[in-house]
């Protein structure tokens, strides 16, 4: 088989014994849906880099995954974003971290690649750069999921100091990183 | 954290990934998913990657791009140097996954957790989506 594009939305504790029908089903139609927006533009005659940032923009605008409406949150309540994307081609490259505005932190990785002279911003200069090149700028309580603030609460309450994995396991306990036994994204 | 790696008609990779980052984490901190070479990396030579797992080791494995110099300086498969890496994470205790695709079309999508969100589509637009192991 030849494959054109793949993705992934997290690995984890993803059991079936602790997913629900309608979850699973949600999962896979949202799954099947970014896969569907990258291949229009494939399709289309567009470029890799045009399928990959559809693609992820699905999921970024889907809360079901950790990454843009789906976010997690830090100790202090606010949700951080961080994205990259990378040109095959060219070598080119571009990424964002920290920022905390941006609806769609992967249209600013590709900016940042293609519309500065750099490889990574970070924080509020990101933020500022993303509004300056006219992305969609968003109120910070676009992010907030009732899931994730609750994901936030509890992992407070187990243990305020320290940080959630969504990949935790009995080992990563033992390097001081807290396991839920269970995926936030 | 999402990711995806695609190949059009001009023979030409792209990977991108996108994340929240971890629940209730302080001081700035930034794992792989930005971090070019670590979590994100794309070479029409050899392969796109895009990792999701615990970033630390993913930083310090520079996984991504481990990937594409197994398969420029050694040529390994996107197979057999998507394992190597994978399992170099396993070992020093960190865990995840990753999707890898080289411009011949094959892909892999190697985790060490109890399931992954993935999918992929060939080029005649057959669809297929996986969750658990």
């Amino acid at each position: 088989k030849k494959y054109v594009m793949v993705i992934h939305g997290g690995a984890g504790t993803i059991l079936k014994k602790n997913m629900s029908a309608e979850k699973e089903a949600a999962y896979i139609a949202v799954l099947t849906q970014a896969l569907q927006a990258g291949y229009a533009e494939i399709k289309a005659g567009k470029t890799s880099l045009d399928a990959v940032e559809a693609t992820i923009r699905v999921l970024e605008n889907d809360p079901h995954f950790n990454a843009g409406k789906g976010a997690v949150f830090t100790h202090d309540g606010r949700n951080e974003l961080d994205a990259a994307i990378m040109d095959g081609k060219t070598l080119m490259a571009g990424a964002v971290a920290g920022v905390t505005t941006i609806k769609n932190p992967i249209s600013a990785a590709r900016a940042v690649m293609e519309k500065s002279e750099h490889v990574m911003l970070v924080g509020a200069g990101a933020d500022l750069f993303a509004k300056e090149v006219g992305l969609e700028i968003v109120d910070p309580k676009y992010f907030w999921t009732k899931e994730r603030w609750e994901g936030l609460q509890k992992a407070i309450k187990e243990d305020s100091t320290k940080a959630v994995l969504d990949h935790g396991s009995k080992k990563s306990e033992l390097f001081g990183v807290k396991n839920l036994d269970y995926k936030f994204g | 954290t999402v990711g995806c790696v695609a190949l059009d008609k001009a023979g030409n990779l792209a990977a991108g990934t996108s994340t929240g980052g971890m629940t209730n984490k302080k001081y700035g901190r930034v794992g792989d998913a930005p971090i070019i070479g670590a979590g994100t990396y794309c070479n029409n030579q050899t392969a796109g990657v895009s990792c999701t797992g615990w970033g630390e080791f993913y930083i310090r494995n520079v996984v991504a791009k481990t990937i594409s110099d197994l398969m420029e300086y050694k040529g390994l498969s996107l197979a057999e140097a998507s394992k190597i890496a994978i399992d170099k994470v396993d070992k020093m205790g960190g865990n995840g996954g990753l999707i890898a695709l080289d411009k011949q079309g094959n892909m892999t999508m190697p985790f060490n957790t109890e399931g992954m969100y993935r999918g992929a589509i060939t080029a005649d637009g057959k669809i297929e989506v996986s969750i658990y192991k």
